[in-house]
């Protein structure tokens, strides 16, 4: 009747005087994703399950550097890894540089379960998600303004100029969002 | 990145990392997260494993496989295992791993300035966190 989880939202810098309202947002989804996974573990459900149904919430959030709130990449845009793997035979599968499955780690569960394969690549990890029946979004729902507010600070520093925009249109509301706390910078 | 390992109630383990990478990197990079050995690991006779950090180093090292192997074949609990890896094979600063062996010993533990997490087991320990 044993079971135990564990998760971490990236190890970083966070700044100890970071504003506690910042704190408390990471606290809040951490709690979220952390009852996600007990809810299937106290009910008997496998960790296969386990793990997978707490990343997605994490994925969700906009605080961490995965799926929604990603990072920007050099020519600012995103590029998505996820892997998932089975401690009970072994099996296990990923997929990187994807641009539009909305939850990576699903997608990973899918090269584990429905391929021979242990890692699925770029536009054809997409598709595979795609042809399978996965959400896709546009670029534009992964947006943050934290994660766009740190590569425009990433790109001053290196090229001496800050990009006005992502490389892909951002809709309204993404537009518009209030910057969060750049002092936390998950890896 | 985002990453999680668990342990049920039938005995099993599995592990699972995501991420967006790290802020400017070349398009097309691809970091440990979704290579297994590396940032994600699972091993009924040893531990699940998911790592956090510079994934290159991650990548280099086998960190997610040389943490299980560590338990697995070197016998050591997994909290020695995580700290030898973060201590022994990674640089300062490179970031944390979070492990869950199959008796249900777990570690979260890291070399950099902080890392967000969160833990709950059968006895009712549970938490989470940010920094030390």
């Amino acid at each position: 009747s044993r079971w135990a989880i564990a998760l971490h939202g990236g190890a970083g810098f966070a700044s100890p005087d970071m504003a506690p309202e910042k704190v408390e947002q990471f606290r809040v989804a951490l709690e979220k994703a952390l009852a996600a996974g007990e809810k299937v573990l106290q009910s008997g459900g496998t960790a296969v399950d386990a793990v997978q149904q707490t990343v997605m919430v994490l994925e969700d959030a906009p605080y961490f550097n995965a799926g929604r709130g990603a990072v920007f990449n050099a020519e600012a845009f995103h590029q998505l890894d996820a892997s998932i793997m089975d401690g009970g035979n072994l099996d296990g599968g990923g997929v990187s540089a994807v641009k539009h499955v909305r939850n990576p780690i699903r997608a990973a569960r899918l090269v584990m379960e429905k391929t021979p394969h242990v890692l699925l690549t770029a536009d054809d990890a997409d598709q595979f998600a795609k042809t399978n029946g996965l959400e896709m979004v546009e670029q534009g729902y992964f947006y943050d303004a934290s994660s766009w507010a740190e590569f425009q600070q990433w790109s001053e520093k290196k090229n001496g100029v800050a990009p006005k925009a992502p490389s892909y249109p951002l809709n309204e509301s993404a537009a518009v969002a209030e910057p969060t706390d750049t002092n936390f910078t998950c890896g | 990145t985002v990453g999680c390992v668990a342990l049920d109630k039938h005995g099993n383990l599995a592990a699972a990392t995501s991420t967006g990478g790290m802020t400017g990197k070349l398009p097309g990079r691809v970091g440990d997260s979704p290579i297994l050995s590396a940032g994600t690991y699972a091993d009924n006779a040893g531990c699940a494993v998911s790592g956090t950090g510079v994934g290159e180093q991650y990548i280099r090292h086998a960190i997610a496989f040389q943490t299980n192997w560590r338990v697995k074949e070197n016998q050591q609990p997994v909290a020695d295992a995580v700290q030898d890896c973060l201590d022994k094979v990674l640089n300062p600063g490179d970031g944390g791993i979070i492990a869950i062996d199959h008796d249900g010993n777990m570690a979260l533990q890291y070399n950099s300035g902080s890392m967000s997490r969160g833990w709950s087991d059968w006895r009712g320990n549970r938490g989470v966190a940010i920094w030390k």
